[in-house]
């Protein structure tokens, strides 16, 4: 007899936390870390500030809880201590009646509207609560100021995870008797510091790279400090929020709109509601549609919005332009690059914006050769979406499918070299392959954009490379 | 400002719906058929029923539908026609009281025990519901029987997306004048059969290989029909649902079961609720956490619960054994690998179960070596998770890892070669990268069985060459 059963999203998330990166205490651990300092960016330059980001991961345990984690016959992959991670930053902070839901309720954001940010799913600082909350029973603390508010507000915070509910253990109010305004998040969990140590390291280096604007202090478990200081204080424009473009949507999402909408006629409604639809095109679409055009939104019917739909859909509409996304530029692709990996020759292209399902992207390319790359076979990959480093799941990604199909001799360099590639998409929807957000999917014209952003800075390095070749024959004469 | 707010689980997957591998018509059109299948074999062979499944594509729409999802740049990709899939089995039908969830609610399922099962996340057919409302506007329709009913019921549902609750739109009953059992579903999405025709054919192919007790009835929407005939009436002991193992546990789980049970003390709880705790072994257990063995479950304090964990990851605990697990065995796999490939040799091998998190797991491999078998530059694979063909993804899936990984000239084969291998994972929960069901996560004792299994039948593959090997040399002299 089948038992039939309904879970919550936290139950659901809980019972398959592999799938948001929370698979084993290294994992977890790093997966901890990046979710909160991401959070911690979304709230500073997305917003004008310059951030100052501060992780502290102290080892916490005694020796009891070494053992925690061992199951048989697997004693060594899964030893687990007891960690805390404290993330703190000087952004926006959050609403004070936000703060339970936004931590202790799954699927809640405010990351959900179409602009370009690190966060997408709602679920980040919540997964993370929810793997302390499992391996030590321990709540997160929670520490936030706005800008413009007097007070500062605590909160100790865990998840009912059957009802996907939050559950305030402790709530306290303070004035504020100076301009501090941030955030402070502080989770206890079952982690493995020796496992993680090197992918933390290097989330933590390559965030740097391409956010020079940046102060990240870092404290790890064995007491040594890293300060990833600022070097510039340029900012990039941040991301805006846009409305959605007419290819991007689906009968759901039209049905919704035309609920929601405060326009009182059809025409108004396509060109209040949507990018890139002036009266002129509106009319176009609605004769196409057979829809009058003083049709009140809320009178349409199913067949009359799949009419709409198929319209639209048929219509020449003025692709999204990419003047919302917040990209890094040619100029800070070549200054990390360089920075870090010392290379003989960089070089970086942004390209124009494209589009996918109705969301624009930019692809940016940066590459970098010889002197101090290291060789290796293929040429090394850095990845980055929406200015987040990724750095597990490389053979899933679309970024290393496309670098490997480059064939390299055709621009002057054999395998192995001293190669390295950098490719960043940005958009308002970045298509990950899970909500892990570890890899990129291979959606076609995203993988189409990166092999021509790829295959121009390659023929940036061949010109480099044979202008180089020909200056040294001239020597040799 | 930020603008916060929730979403339910449908809005969720709905807006990340490629995630769940409903990126495109023509992906969707294979997942939709995919997860009905998936279903339909989980409702006959789990329950001792010789399976009948019938699968039908029809094309449905006119010329109109076929520029419904082109987009700016990409008419190519997305090019989409309307189509109906049709899905019947020979199964233990649904009552009716759960139809409605059972198809218009996520994350509502009757796998969610421990027990192991083609399906296990409550999402399948209510995503390929979910986009055929998005696409067409169309409800699904369901119509089931249960064995002993006298019934049959007919249902029309949607998917109320904004609150995860389903919309019955057509509900009727008609007496049933003979023995039919099982489940009809019929979905009305915008596909693309050119583009996902190839990867359905080998589905259903890959299939039937491994379930040789199944009639498999397809009908595309070119008309042609194609019947994989059920050349056996034996079948394999259907898997069956265990009590969890202490090293599967967590706090949060610890607590649920200490709320839930209806044993009277302690000792009584760890025998009864869990795999391989006998009363000696629960004494140990609560020994070394310090409880008292004739405490109360709900009188336990979270401390008490943390030490219970601690004191469980300590103890040595029998390993849960594989016999609830239903495997395909050698002879199954080897007649499989002979059939679709008529190679020269084939062997297999079934390992010994194992264990991770808890979860019992059994790996099986197959290997079939020329003749008719494709040469390639590397080994074909073909995978398989708890008897689902695994197609997309490969380059993320842990048996690609560990084919790629072994030197198979120490084997006796040069690559390029006519090589494949058969992988198949069963268990309680298959540790897969995400919600679409298409790659397995390198868990570290998941990869350490597949490695062992694949080492395993190359040797076997290696004496059969060296034999062969010999055998000409002799005739040489
Ligand atoms: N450090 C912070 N400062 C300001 N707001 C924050 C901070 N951390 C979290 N938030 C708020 O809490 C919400 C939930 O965060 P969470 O990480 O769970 O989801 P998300 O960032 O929206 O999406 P994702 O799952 O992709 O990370 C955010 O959308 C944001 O509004
Ligand atoms: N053909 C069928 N015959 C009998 N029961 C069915 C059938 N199809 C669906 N069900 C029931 O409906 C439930 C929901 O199916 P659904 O495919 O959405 O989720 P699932 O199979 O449980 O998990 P998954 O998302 O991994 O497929 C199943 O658990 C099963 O109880
Ligand atoms: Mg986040
Ligand atoms: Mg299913």
């Amino acid at each position: 007899v089948e038992k039939f059963r309904a879970l919550s999203p936290s139950e659901f998330f809980y019972r398959n936390r592999e799938i948001a990166g929370f698979s084993n205490p290294a994992r977890a651990l790093y997966q901890t870390v990046r979710e909160l300092v991401e959070n911690a960016l979304d709230a500073t330059d997305t917003h004008h500030i310059l951030p100052d980001v501060k992780v502290v991961i102290k080892s916490e345990g005694g020796d009891g809880s070494r053992t925690l984690v061992n199951s048989e016959g697997s004693a060594e992959e899964y030893e687990g201590v007891l960690y805390s991670v404290q993330v703190e930053d000087n952004g926006i902070g959050l609403p004070p009646q936000h703060v339970p839901r936004a931590f202790g309720q799954l699927l809640y954001s405010s990351k959900y509207v179409l602009r370009q940010s690190r966060g997408m799913f709602g679920l980040g600082a919540k997964m993370a609560i929810l793997y302390g909350q499992i391996t030590t029973g321990r709540p997160a603390e929670v520490i936030t100021s706005q800008i413009l508010s007097k007070k500062i507000h605590y909160f100790k915070v865990s998840i009912d995870i059957a009802n996907n509910t939050p559950v305030i253990h402790e709530f306290s109010i303070m004035d504020k008797n100076n301009e501090w305004h941030g955030t402070v998040v502080k989770i206890h969990l079952i982690g493995d510091w020796q496992r993680s140590k090197q992918k933390i390291y290097d989330y933590l280096k390559r965030t740097a790279i391409i956010a020079p604007y940046a102060n990240i202090y870092f404290e790890d478990p064995e007491g040594n400090i890293v300060m990833f200081r600022r070097s510039t204080e340029e900012m990039p424009v941040p991301p805006r929020e846009v409305k959605p473009h007419p290819y991007g949507v689906d009968i759901e999402l039209l049905k919704r709109m035309l609920a929601d909408t405060s326009a009182k006629t059809l025409t108004e409604f396509l060109v209040k509601e949507f990018q890139n639809v002036g009266e002129l095109t509106a009319l176009k679409i609605l004769e196409g549609a057979g829809l009058k055009p003083d049709l009140k939104p809320s009178e349409l019917t199913l067949n009359d919005i799949t009419e709409l739909m198929r319209s639209i859909k048929a219509s020449k509409i003025r692709a999204p332009s990419g003047r919302h996304l917040s990209f890094l530029g040619e100029k800070l692709i070549v200054l990390g690059l360089r920075e870090t990996l010392k290379p003989e020759f960089a070089a970086a292209v942004t390209r124009k914006a494209s589009v996918y399902e109705g969301h624009a992207f930019i692809v940016e390319a940066g590459i970098a050769y010889g002197d101090k790359v290291p060789p290796s076979d293929k040429p090394l990959l850095l990845r980055y979406a929406n200015k987040i480093p990724l750095l597990y799941d490389e053979s899933a990604d679309v970024m290393r499918k496309v670098v490997d199909s480059i064939e390299w001799n055709r621009y002057g360099v054999t395998l192995p070299a001293p190669l390295a590639v950098l490719i960043h998409i940005c958009s308002t929807k970045v298509p990950y392959k899970g909500v892990g957000k570890e890899a990129v999917a291979d959606v076609p014209e995203v993988e189409k954009e990166i092999e021509l952003a790829v295959r121009e800075v390659a023929r940036k390095l061949k010109s480099y490379l044979s202008r180089k070749a020909k200056e040294y024959e001239e020597a040799e004469k």
